[in-house]
């Protein structure tokens, strides 16, 4: 049987919600280490990555390897029943068709319980090498968030270009272009607004700015994303979601 | 325009 009880229900409803329209169905794979999903969009294009620890729960149990399918609009349907403060027990089963999502209030007056209906899903995993890349950089996720909307109001695409000292957005369309750049700044006072560039090359990529916005939406989990980068490989974005585990994007560059 | 390319010609089967 699985069973895992979250104590901030909220990050869970976050998860669900930063990546609901990117991905229209996915197996969860749960272990005895975690929880955790792989999948790509339905062009193929772009991956999402979510791991959630075992230590990052509340209780964690976990007998056997299960992979649960469900419909993401589905799950975020059941998931939009919870309050914000509530605490949320997963179940389910070995060989179970449903998994049973429980909701505490924070004072224990409320609780409720939904069975979502599981269904099987073909899925195919990637195999994402271990890489040391050309580029990583460390921006606040609500500046992340502001530049690609900004950005996709002038261009279907941004190049996002890394020196040691500055990383650059740019892009160009029918009104005209922009580009935005952000200085590092390792800022002590304010550790939630630095901007940290660590680079062994210099590198420019070129990536639909659809995607990047659609990434955006795991803002709410984390102050920071990471972006990281190599030459013609995909571009990572990392939302790290602390004390629970990592919601990772993969995107193929233009 | 760029052409986009899709992951598997990065990635290979898991």
């Amino acid at each position: 049987m699985f069973e895992a009880r979250l104590a901030q229900g909220a990050l869970l409803k976050k998860v669900v919600e930063a990546i609901k329209d990117l991905i229209e169905d996915a197996n969860f794979d749960c272990n005895n280490s975690g929880f955790s999903l792989q999948a790509m969009d339905s062009s193929h294009v772009s991956l999402v990555a979510l791991s959630l620890r075992a230590d990052g729960f509340e209780h964690y149990r976990c007998d056997r390897n299960i992979s649960m399918g469900m419909k993401l609009a589905n799950l975020s349907k059941i998931l939009k029943c919870a309050g914000n403060d509530d605490a949320i027990t997963m179940k389910s089963e070995d060989n179970g068709d449903t998994i049973t999502f429980m909701f505490e209030s924070p004072n224990q007056e409320r609780l409720s319980e939904f069975d979502l209906k599981l269904m099987d899903i073909d899925s195919e995993h990637l195999g994402i090498p271990e890489a040391e890349y050309d580029a990583t950089v460390k921006v606040p996720s609500s500046e992340f968030q502001r530049i690609v909307k900004d950005l996709a109001s002038i261009g279907d695409t941004v190049e996002i270009s890394v020196t040691k000292d500055a990383v650059k957005f740019s892009t160009s369309g029918d009104i005209g272009s922009a580009n935005i750049m952000c200085r590092q700044n390792k800022s002590v006072d304010k550790p939630e607004e630095s901007t940290e560039i660590d680079i062994n090359e210099p590198v420019a990529l070129t990536f639909a700015l659809r995607y990047l916005n659609s990434f955006a939406k795991a803002t709410p989990l984390s102050p920071h994303v990471v972006l990281k980068l190599s030459k013609d490989l995909p571009v990572v974005v990392e939302y790290h979601i602390p004390d629970v585990g990592r919601l990772g994007f993969y995107l193929a560059p233009k | 325009k760029a052409s986009q390319g899709r992951l598997e010609s990065f990635f290979g089967p898991a």
